[in-house]
């Protein structure tokens, strides 16, 4: 990717680069739909050898040769039993191919974000212009193929974490998950094979959804797993809409053929001339013919709608998008001059055509553009959110981190839009989701893996959420793009990843295995709901170290209901001293939310050894101002330091 | 319909698995023979070591209900279709 890195604060020769060697020697499987071996991300120059602990193989086939695999892609693999039953048949060979190859692209799109190499001069058609480099730079990849064109089966995926697991990867990046709301874990595959991978000592870095934004949109929300919503960075693609009378609404666009110039254009609303959708066919062209049309986000893919435009023979289109996706800007590569607007500027828009004899415009693109104006991170709308909708105690997503507008490798098989009617073939494509943000922490974990091997993979976790920040570079609370107001942790969790602050956590909240059976016992999973996760038929005993709550497990966050029956909830954690302080002393400073008093007790940590574990407990009080409210919430945190180390948990609060 | 196949992930007890077997997967294709028939084989897909311990296989709703009863099996759970995100 490029500017990621730099927005992230990685730096050669400081920091967590310097202190993991970029990841040499760390293995990050990739679930996804496989990889396009010769992009230039992949060349695995300067690597040394394989690791040792390496076991796994590289597929090969008839367009995957031995030689796609090499230092960087150590082993690709591609799992289609399920997809292949599912089909009852077998896949359609000339539509997609068996081998891990990539024809997708989003495979190859978040390998190379997690681990692609450096490479000069990546841009996609100039626009991103840099340095692209995936996160762990000398981490190594292993490819496992599980999606295809009708989705991702649980049956692909597990066999996929299984071999994963035998082939020793030490970090699973997994850009995939459940449409609608989370399943119930002991339902969840992903949730069951994610925490037999946590029980082989592996992280797994799971995209948190892009059904956003509404509450409680978030999957892959297992404790056990590293979840990650999806944020902007400080890097646009404007392309403003210029009205025939002089306003100016901003847009953005990766268009990159002949401009329009700065004569103005007739301007026609899509819905007045056949579709105000513009699917393909379906514009009169009598309406259409030499002007810009506007159409409505929605209904079919949004690089199509200006196909439809340049089919009926107009010159230009303007994409506007309704209430369903407000000011979210998603930058695309149009094959004609196009743009897309928000919500407010495309009613504007909308009633200057209404009220205008002669509407004209143009669009004015200004290709990249990196500042701190408008300020980032900002949460994406499609970012899935939480509260957490199977467990409130447990907050979701845990962290956020650049998704929007990432330029990384692609697909020699497929257009940068996806779409057949383009015939464009690139190296680097920019596409946004959580599935962009995954990679970046499934990188960044790698480099902490690296940096303490003999970290558990929720001290990992602990250590990108307590060191995460939630200000953007104005100094503000970290907005939200779906309401254009204050993001909450329960929209950015823990808040923005901060790598370098991640390298030296302080104290860490650890979690085994253990832990998160007692989670499930908490929960109220019997026995026989907690067997697939241990293996066994229970006995009744599996559940005699239940927590007192949910809330009790040792998670880096907190999130505390209260109800009618509950107005004082106590919640009690353990933290690791990770510093090189044997002696340090931690103080805790609270920031309670309105209507909530919290006491902390003890208020101070003093350790006596480095990796001393000591507890304390929390009680979150609700006054009568918050329970007079029907249903309300509100946010906080609790702040350890010792004067070097900041371990900041957030507070989310319901009543 | 409970004729109609369709897959499933079955979790398995590690400890269950009968001595006369060598193997997981045998014992495993070994359940599945002992199904009661239908018109559809039956199909094992994958067998699961570390992710989980059990199978995937193709199955009727019925004969997956059967499954169940089975010593040693823990849960029978359709497989689902995800997406990238």
């Amino acid at each position: 990717t490029t500017r990621t890195p730099h927005f992230l604060g990685l730096s050669d020769g400081v920091g967590l680069w310097q202190n993991s060697h970029y990841g040499d020697g760390i293995i990050i499987g990739v679930l996804d739909t496989g990889i396009w071996p010769e992009r230039p991300s992949f060349l695995d120059s300067g690597l040394p050898p394989v690791p040792n602990t390496w076991k796994g193989t590289c597929e090969t086939g008839p367009d995957f040769p031995a030689s796609a695999c090499n230092r960087k892609i150590i082993g690709a693999r591609a799992f289609y039993k399920g997809y292949e039953s599912y089909l009852e048949g077998p896949i359609d060979e000339m539509k997609e191919s068996k081998s891990p190859r990539d024809t997708e692209g989003h495979g190859t799109h978040t390998a190379s974000t997690a681990a692609g190499s450096m490479v000069s001069n990546a841009s996609l058609f100039e626009f991103a212009y840099g340095e692209a480099r995936g996160m762990a730079t000398n981490a190594r990849i292993a490819a496992y193929k599980i999606c295809w064109k009708m989705g991702c089966f649980d049956s692909d995926i597990l066999a996929a974490m299984d071999q994963a697991i035998a082939d020793g990867v030490d970090v699973i990046s997994l850009s995939v998950g459940a449409t609608g709301y989370a399943p119930q874990y002991d339902h969840d595959s992903i949730a069951i094979g994610a925490f037999g991978a946590a029980n082989h000592g592996i992280v797994v870095s799971c995209s948190a959804g892009n059904s956003g934004p509404g509450p409680s949109t978030a999957v892959n929300i297992a404790p056990w797993i590293l979840t990650v919503g999806a944020s902007t960075i400080d890097r646009e693609f404007p392309a403003d809409v210029v009205l025939g009378d002089g306003r100016i609404f901003g847009g953005v666009s990766l268009y990159s053929g002949e401009p329009l110039g700065d004569s103005k254009l007739p301007l026609v609303y899509g819905g007045d001339c056949g579709d105000r959708y513009c699917h393909m066919g379906s514009l009169n062209s009598s309406k259409v013919e030499g002007k810009i049309v506007v159409c409505d986000r929605g209904g079919n893919a949004r690089v199509e709608k200006g196909g439809a435009v340049k089919l009926a023979g107009g010159l230009g289109m303007i994409l506007e998008n309704t209430a369903d996706n407000g000011e979210e800007l998603i930058s695309d590569a149009h094959l004609i001059p196009a743009t897309m607007v928000g919500e407010a500027a495309g009613n504007k828009i909308l009633e200057y055509i209404k009220t205008t004899q002669f509407p004209t415009a143009t669009i004015s693109f200004r290709g990249t553009v990196i500042g701190p104006s408008p300020p980032a991170p900002k949460v994406a709308a499609f970012s899935s959110r939480g509260p957490n909708h199977l467990t409130p105690e447990i907050l979701k997503p845990d962290v956020i981190a650049p998704g929007v507008n990432i330029l990384a490798g692609w697909t020699g098989a497929a257009a940068p839009t996806d779409l057949d009617i383009d015939p464009r073939r690139v190296d680097f494509n920019i596409i946004s989701g959580t599935s962009m943000s995954c990679p970046h922490v499934s990188g960044l974990a790698a480099l902490l893996k690296k940096a303490y091997p003999n970290w558990s993979p929720a001290a990992i976790k602990s250590a990108l959420m307590t060191t995460a920040y939630n200000l953007d570079n104005s100094g503000h609370t970290i907005n939200d793009l779906a309401t254009g107001e204050e993001a909450s942790p329960f929209i950015y969790g823990a808040g923005h990843v901060d790598p370098n602050r991640a390298l030296n956590p302080g104290l860490v909240y650890d979690i085994d295995s253990s832990d998160y059976i007692a989670f499930l016992c908490s929960i109220g999973y019997d026995s026989k709901r907690i067997e697939v996760f241990v293996r066994e038929p229970n006995s009744s005993d599996v559940c005699a170290t239940k927590l007192a709550t949910p809330g009790d497990l040792n998670y880096p966050s907190f999130s505390v209901v209260f109800n009618s029956n509950d107005h004082v909830v106590k919640y009690r954690r353990k933290v690791k001293n990770v510093g090189t302080s044997a002696g340090a002393v931690y103080e805790a400073k609270v920031n309670a939310p309105p209507g909530v008093k919290i006491s902390v007790s003890p208020s101070k940590l003093e350790f006596s050894a480095v990796n001393q574990t000591l507890s304390y407990e929390v009680s979150f009080a609700s006054d009568s101002l918050g329970l007079s409210s029907v249903e309300s919430q509100g946010f906080g945190s609790i702040e350890w330091s010792d004067g070097v180390h900041l371990v900041r948990s957030p507070i989310a609060v319901r009543w | 319909s409970s004729d109609c196949p369709q897959n499933f992930i079955i979790h398995v007890s590690k400890s269950h698995k009968p001595s006369l077997f060598s193997s997981h997967h045998h014992w495993y294709s070994s359940i599945l023979h002992s199904l009661p028939p239908s018109p559809h084989p039956t199909k094992l897909l994958y067998t699961y070591q570390l992710s989980i311990n059990g199978f995937s296989a193709r199955l009727t709703s019925s004969q997956a209900n059967k499954l169940k009863h089975f010593p040693g099996i823990l849960s029978v759970i359709p497989d689902q279709a995800r997406q990238i995100h």
